[in-house]
């Protein structure tokens, strides 16, 4: 994880996930 | 929602129309004259942009923020080329022989020429042939969009059954969005499915070019998209 840390860090970004 | 759930026959598709991100602009740098070096930078450079949109766009497909986030790394990583070019793919549809990576930078064959990516040009246009001859609509090119995600083939899946339900609830929407709005062909679904092996053959293509032009360090590109390609190794 430490080696793609931009895609981490963006898909930790707060969003409004929706259920399924 | 409910209005455009009308429309699709599917709450799902019509989600994913809704969650369709906007148009990005290429928006070449006007100060530098135009070499071969500065279209592969503004290419580039939008590829860095849609990445983040892509990243964005992905929360929004109904269950996949709700897979580890080492899923989600995993299918980002496997696919996010299949789902740049399909937007490629969809935008070109009108055009003749342009491919059209964004509307301010419409690439035709001696330009692609010039710039190395020929092969990947030729490519390019066979996958649009396909999904020309099949009049793709935007309700199926969203809900193809989300299936190249949901089946990225990626060796590093932690809850495989996730996946699974992720791709079977996209598959059953496509259905249920073909018997509703193309009922004159029921094969339609399958030979849009069919063309997914194409799909992955072109983004691998892509993504063999852009490491060559990343190895050859005549161009910068931004970190993300550096990463992504990394990724593909």
């Amino acid at each position: 994880k430490e080696k793609h840390k931009i895609l981490h860090r963006l898909l930790q970004d707060s969003t409004s996930p929706v259920d399924l | 929602c409910c209005q455009v759930s009308k429309k699709t026959g599917n709450q799902i598709v019509s989600h994913l129309l809704l969650v369709e991100p906007d148009k990005i602009f290429a928006m070449a740098d006007p100060t530098t004259s135009d070499t071969d070096d500065k279209v592969l930078t503004t290419l580039c450079d939008l590829a860095d942009r849609e990445l983040v949109v892509l990243i964005s766009w992905a929360k929004h497909i109904p269950g996949f923020s709700t897979l580890s986030l080492g899923d989600q790394m995993g299918l980002l990583q496997s696919a996010w080329m299949e789902v740049l070019i399909l937007g490629v793919v969809f935008r070109s549809l009108p055009y003749d022989e342009g491919l059209v990576y964004a509307d301010d930078l419409i690439m035709e064959r001696e330009q692609c020429r010039t710039v190395g990516l020929l092969d990947l040009y030729c490519t390019l246009l066979q996958l649009i042939a396909k999904y020309r001859k099949l009049q793709l609509d935007k309700e199926e090119f969203v809900t193809l969009k989300a299936m190249a995600l949901a089946n990225s083939d990626s060796m590093n899946i932690e809850n495989i059954e996730a996946i699974q339900n992720l791709q079977d609830i996209l598959h059953e929407a496509l259905q249920e969005y073909e018997k509703n709005r193309h009922l004159e062909d029921p094969h339609r679904g399958g030979k849009l499915l069919m063309t997914l092996p194409l799909l992955r053959q072109t983004a691998n293509k892509a993504v063999q070019c852009f490491r060559r032009i990343m190895a050859e360090g005549r161009v910068t590109m931004h970190k993300l998209f550096l990463e992504m390609l990394e990724a593909k190794v």
